[in-house]
């Protein structure tokens, strides 16, 4: 996170604001509840509090402008820049303008207010721009779904303001390192050649032309996908990927989700309902055998019959010796298996039925 | 390259003008309504493009590259990424 340089601050942290106008993208009641929660998401962990009036001048003033609105800031029409607030202060100070030749929204489509609002007041309390993509305050507009405050913001304004009077102190999410030692996966999966590492939010993607680690909101590509996903597998000859969260399954053909899904993994595969959820799964190109992977053993399904293979379960330390037991993850490439546990991962070959190699989670990455 | 159209110089120009327009806006570059072209790779350019590319954890090169414009041309605050 990045305090406003000269650390700019309200003395008072009782603080008012105002909606001076309103935007005819959304019912009054909508914009009302966005910047309400917005506010509410910032003083939940600062002992900051905020008052809205409806005359007068307030603290942080809020408006919907377009183009050039006299603060020498103009805005640029549709998309680019969406909206800007200014640092703590008299007068402007602390006020909140939003781009009204953009379309503000409610939900997932561009531009959802909540979401914006709650970056800008950030601004509007002291808050500079975060580098970390999985913060409020990060510059670019991506929206995940939910609007919540990252761990980076809350420390930002918390550096600024002090700790919440709340007896138990909140905490958000963090944003995983791809070079930290300790890292370790929900789930991999080989897709279109490539291959994707996916940790609560967000997807990692190494590939040999770009030297820095891509590292993004799954919902980028999957809007519909929840976060925090347990297994994922590529059907390569059908050009499909499937991800797996619980009893539910999601399939894709790139970024386009196939027709009726989600649907139960118990119903699609024929895995017993006593397996509440998997731990990891791979499809093997060369045989079209898939291997779902729950705690101490596996399962085999056959993706041509399209039906599981009879003799199953059977222990995972009985055919994959080495791995052990409760598997994160696991995806193939260039016919060999390689399997996550932890920060540990095994490189196996499943035709001689031996790993050949152990290097930490994240050797991927090239850190 | 054969699959992609070569960048025609109009598209390039159109790509310096923003480059130079986000490094106005959001880091602090001096506008001196110099023509683009003389400015490309001055050296104030390249230093602002290096620090917007160290901002978003791109590679840093100093170059307008494809990640890099890619990055410019995502819709964002309009509050600058380093202090005025």
């Amino acid at each position: 996170f990045v305090l406003t340089p000269g650390n700019p601050q309200w003395k008072d942290t009782n603080l008012t604001y105002r909606i001076e106008n309103y935007t005819p993208d959304l019912p009054r009641a909508d914009v009302d509840h966005a910047i309400e929660n917005a506010f509410q998401l910032w003083s939940n962990v600062s002992p900051l509090t905020f008052t809205k009036v409806f005359e007068g001048q307030a603290d942080i003033m809020i408006s919907f402008v377009r183009g050039d609105h006299h603060d020498n800031s103009p805005f640029d029409g549709p998309g680019g820049n969406l909206a800007h607030a200014f640092q703590p202060g008299p007068g402007i100070g602390g006020d909140a303008h939003f781009d009204e030749d953009e379309r503000w929204t409610n939900n997932y489509l561009e531009y959802n207010l909540y979401r914006v609002a709650a970056h800008e007041l950030g601004h509007s309390l002291g808050l500079s721009h975060s580098t970390d993509i999985g913060a409020l305050m990060y510059p670019n507009y991506i929206f995940s779904g939910d609007v919540q405050l990252s761990q980076d913001d809350i420390s930002g304004i918390q550096a600024i303001y002090g700790p919440s009077p709340n007896p138990i102190q909140p905490t958000g999410p963090q944003t995983p390192q791809t070079c930290d030692n300790k890292l370790t996966f929900d789930a991999v999966t080989t897709i279109r050649g490539e291959v994707m590492f996916f940790k609560d939010r967000f997807y990692m993607r190494a590939n040999s032309f770009y030297p820095e680690v891509e590292l993004n909101f799954i919902s980028v590509f999957w809007p519909h996908l929840p976060n925090g996903l347990q297994a994922a597998y590529e059907v390569v000859d059908r050009d499909e990927i499937r991800f797996f969260k619980g009893n539910k399954y999601w399939a894709f053909q790139g970024m386009k989700m196939l027709h009726g899904y989600p649907k139960n993994i118990h119903r699609s595969f024929g895995i017993p309902t006593t397996v509440k959820s998997i731990d990891a799964a791979v499809s093997d190109e060369n045989t079209g055998k898939t291997y779902f992977f729950v705690a101490k053993k596996y399962w085999r399904y056959d993706e041509y019959k399209q039906s599981m293979d009879a003799g199953y379960p059977k222990m995972i330390a009985d055919d994959f010796p080495g791995i052990g037991n409760k598997v994160d993850a696991v995806f193939q490439k260039d016919g060999f298996f390689y399997f996550f546990l932890g920060t540990r991962q095994y490189k196996f070959d499943p035709k001689t039925k031996r790993i050949l190699s152990l290097q930490k989670a994240n050797s991927w990455f090239k850190c | 390259s054969h699959s992609f159209p070569a960048a025609t110089s109009e598209t390039q120009e159109q790509d310096e003008e923003m480059v130079q327009k986000y490094l106005e806006n959001y880091y602090n570059l001096k506008s001196d309504g110099k023509q683009i072209e003389r400015r490309r790779n001055s050296g104030p350019v390249v230093e602002k493009l290096k620090q917007m590319q160290e901002f978003f954890g791109l590679e840093v090169t100093g170059k307008p590259d494809a990640e890099t414009l890619n990055k410019m041309k995502e819709p964002r605050c309009g509050v600058p990424d380093v202090a005025q």
